[in-house]
């Protein structure tokens, strides 16, 4: 799976993801990532997030809806992202990672898998990793 | 005015120590790229189609020209692509031979009235609308066919373990 996460200079923000599905899977089975809410979402309320990871877990949380549920209550979108991955992982014992981005500006990249590559391009410089804690 | 952000992921697994590497320099090259749209004056939407048609044109990457294969050795994409503007959204399932579903999503959000299209439909929507159709196999690797090979020799233990390290989107 592959996806994005933007906010523009208007502060308007936006999200994508793409997906081959899982090696081997049933003909016609869908996951989370064209699913509104679940594989992504974006508000310029709130901000815009892309998820990816095992789909059924992340379709029986709404992990996208469910960060930005947690940035409306004042949660920053790394603890957000970290507190709907722990949630994730403790309800339906699922792994995954998700990108964020406010329409502040403020952005995380985070996962509970052993890696996710990410990039990140803010104000001319660009970060990126595959590690945790990176 | 506000600086513009964009970031980009390739897939959260156990990414082995081979193609690491590869997949680095494919989502930096990815943010960069939707970077420049930004940068160019183009709306976080533009970005953030640009940034993924780069991912699924790298075949490092399972979606578009990485993608895996379903049980049957068959490719189906799936897609979505939100406004955050207006909460438009647009997206495709079990799509076939169709090198950037990412853009076959923006245009069922903006060229019907509906969310999502799925399977037949959406390869009969493409065609109506001039999207060019992709063999299977430009969209398939050989690694991807080495891997599909020796994982359906072991369906039954993989389907089992279903939600584990190996077998996420």
């Amino acid at each position: 799976t592959v996806g994005a996460v933007a906010v523009d200079c208007a502060g308007n923000v936006a999200c994508a993801t793409s997906t081959g599905g899982i090696r081997n899977k049933m003909v016609g089975r869908v996951g989370d990532s064209p699913v509104i809410g679940c594989g992504g979402y974006a508000d310029n309320s709130s901000g815009a997030v892309s998820c990816t990871g095992h789909g059924e877990s992340i379709l029986k949380v709404t992990l996208a809806r469910l960060i930005l549920s947690h940035v409306e209550q004042g949660k920053s979108v790394a603890d957000a992202s970290r507190l709907s991955l722990q949630y994730m992982g403790d309800r339906v014992q699922g792994a995954g990672g998700t990108i964020v981005v406010s329409p502040s500006g403020q952005w995380a990249a985070t996962f509970t898998t052993e890696r996710m590559a990410w990039a990140a391009a803010a104000d001319g410089v660009l970060w990126f990793g595959i590690n945790p804690e990176e | 005015m506000m600086s513009a952000v964009l970031v980009v992921h390739g897939g959260a697994w156990s990414i082995p120590d081979e193609i690491a590497p590869a997949s680095v320099d494919g989502v930096k090259a990815a943010a960069r790229h939707g970077s420049s749209v930004l940068k160019s004056g183009g709306s976080a939407l533009d970005a953030v189609e640009a940034a993924v048609r780069a991912l699924e044109d790298n075949p490092t990457f399972n979606a578009g020209c990485g993608a895996t294969l379903n049980i049957d050795g068959e490719v189906e994409l799936d897609a979505i692509i939100v406004d955050g503007r207006t909460l438009a959204s647009g997206a495709v399932s079990c799509v076939k031979n169709i090198a950037n579903p990412v853009s076959l999503a923006r245009a069922v959000m903006e060229k019907t009235s509906h969310v999502m299209l799925t399977g037949k439909g959406a390869n009969q929507f493409a065609e109506s609308i001039g999207f060019i159709a992709i063999p299977t196999d430009k969209l398939v690797t050989e690694y991807e066919k080495k891997q599909w090979e020796k994982h359906k020799k072991y369906l039954a233990g993989v389907m089992e373990e279903f939600n584990t390290k190996w077998t996420h989107d």
